[in-house]
């Protein structure tokens, strides 16, 4: 049996939305602490992996490991029935062939109920080795995510470029280029807005635009964004949540 | 012209 009750519905809402626009099948893993999902975009270049922590849950119980398999379209529609301040519980039994939401206006003792149902995907997980990252960079996710909208115009690349002080976001395409750069700094009144880098090795490593615009949908989810890049491997790119994380992994671009 | 290349490159399927 899971019964997982989120304190706002808008909080899964927001998660699913980081992320529905690159995968749409996906199985939803249930453990006792907590769920976990992972699902690979249609051209196998981008990597979802979702965890979602039990304390990010006002209440959380799973007795038997449940696979919640879910079409992400679907699932919109229904979390687009319920208002972001009801609560929100999933509820499954430990054979299910669909989930139950229950989304409650404890104000107003409203109570909407809609049942989804479930399907048998056929995923293969990869195996995500812990990697050596050569540089390891942290800023403002809104401020990240303006970048790569903004460069994304004029190509349909990025190149990032990271050097012991700088880092540097650059398209060049048809219409022109464009650049950003970006130097470390400490904003003490609001750590948030601040930029962290730990560079071990210098990076230059391009990226298809496409797949940046669909990660950095994951803003909505944290105020920062943690970008961990290597020469040669797939960037890692993690919004947290109070328990758990969303994880993109986006292979690079390279020279044949 | 650099070429996109694809995860399972990098991760090999369980």
């Amino acid at each position: 049996m899971l019964e997982a009750k989120f304190e706002e519905a808008s909080f899964f809402k927001r998660i699913i939305d980081g992320f529905k626009d690159c995968v749409q099948l996906v199985n939803f893993q249930c453990k006792d602490d907590g769920i976990i999902a992972q699902a690979v975009d249609d051209s196998r270049v981008l990597l979802v992996s979702l965890e979602i922590g039990s304390e990010s849950f006002q209440t959380y119980r799973c007795d038997h490991p449940i696979t919640l398999g879910i079409d992400l379209n679907s699932l919109s529609k229904i979390l687009r029935c319920g208002n972001n301040t009801d609560t929100l519980t999933l509820i499954a039994d430990d054979t299910p062939d669909s989930v139950l939401l229950l989304f409650e206006d404890t104000k107003r003792e409203r109570i909407a109920e809609y049942s989804l149902k479930l399907m048998d995907i056929d995923a293969d997980f990869l195996k995500i080795e812990e990697l050596a990252y050569e540089s390891t960079l942290m800023m403002p996710s809104a401020e990240f995510a303006k970048n790569v909208r903004d460069l994304s115009q004029l190509s349909d690349s990025l190149t990032f470029t990271i050097t012991k002080e700088t880092i540097k976001f650059q398209a060049d395409g048809d219409i022109g280029s464009g650049s950003v750069i970006l130097k470390p700094y400490v904003n003490m009144d609001d750590p948030d807005q601040s930029i962290k880098l730990e560079m071990e090795q210098p990076v230059d490593l391009t990226f298809g635009s496409k797949y940046l615009l669909d990660i950095v949908k994951g803003s909505a989810l944290s105020n920062k964004v943690g970008i961990r890049l290597s020469s040669e491997a797939p960037a890692l790119f993690q919004f947290d949540l109070s328990s758990g994380f969303l994880q993109f992994f986006l292979a690079p671009k390279f020279n044949d | 012209e650099k070429q996109q290349r694809t995860l399972s490159e990098f991760f090999p399927s369980e």
